[in-house]
């Protein structure tokens, strides 16, 4: 999701 | 993972272990805000909530763990270490870090992506990472003769933060299921921002090879 899209970064 | 995501957690990584290596081998805090370093250590907790309950990469969770780990040895040596404590500039050192924290909480309540613990959680590192150079900032003008490696500490930060919203604009464009993303955007933009009048200053001692000195 996109949600996850900018989690994905530290 | 894009070229300049990977540059900007490179220089992240390396502005870390520079002041690691400072504390460890000089054995001295002097220049480095305890507050900053609080604020980081805060910033960290809060993010990575879900290190140990989603799974993005290995790349990820080793990082998250460095980002923790060395966070939290900082805040060891310059609160707990016997020798290098006594190096910390404390009477400088009194931007009132605490005014940050609960604006950008409530912040995170008003405005995020989702109404849930995680979420509100992420969101306020988000804010919070924003503003959180600036007790290091004001350290910074007032000692204003800056040893080299802090100086290379903020700067590295500072680029990391560049590389970051270049890292985005990639995405954007590179990638299909990525969306806008204006809470990481708007803040990213705002935290790199901090540092354009640091960099001026930083970048001309380094042309001039003199030492960095900052107007008070």
């Amino acid at each position: 999701s996109s949600q996850q899209a900018s989690h994905d970064e530290l | 993972m894009n070229i300049f995501r990977l540059a900007g957690d490179m220089t992240h990584l390396m502005s870390v272990l520079v002041l690691l290596l400072k504390i460890h081998t000089i054995k001295s805090c002097a220049g480095i805000s305890l507050k900053t370093q609080e604020l980081y250590a805060l910033v960290f907790a809060a993010r990575y909530l879900d290190i140990f309950t989603h799974y993005y990469s290995l790349y990820n969770t080793v990082m998250k763990l460095i980002f923790l780990g060395s966070s939290f040895s900082i805040l060891w040596y310059m609160k707990r270490h016997k020798v290098v404590r006594r190096s910390y500039d404390k009477d400088q050192d009194t931007f009132r870090h605490h005014f940050l924290v609960l604006p950008c909480l409530v912040l995170a309540l008003l405005i995020n992506e989702k109404f849930t613990f995680k979420e509100v959680m992420w969101t306020f590192s988000i804010y919070l990472e924003a503003v959180a150079i600036l007790p290091q900032l004001v350290l910074l003008q007032r000692t204003r003769n800056v040893d080299n490696l802090t100086g290379q500490y903020v700067f590295l930060l500072g680029a990391y933060r560049g590389l970051y919203i270049i890292n985005w604009i990639y995405r954007y464009f590179a990638e299909p299921t990525y969306s806008t993303h204006w809470i990481t955007w708007i803040s990213g933009l705002l935290q790199t921002l901090l540092y354009a009048d640091f960099f001026y200053y930083y970048i001309n001692s380094v042309k001039n090879n003199v030492r960095l000195q900052l107007p008070a």
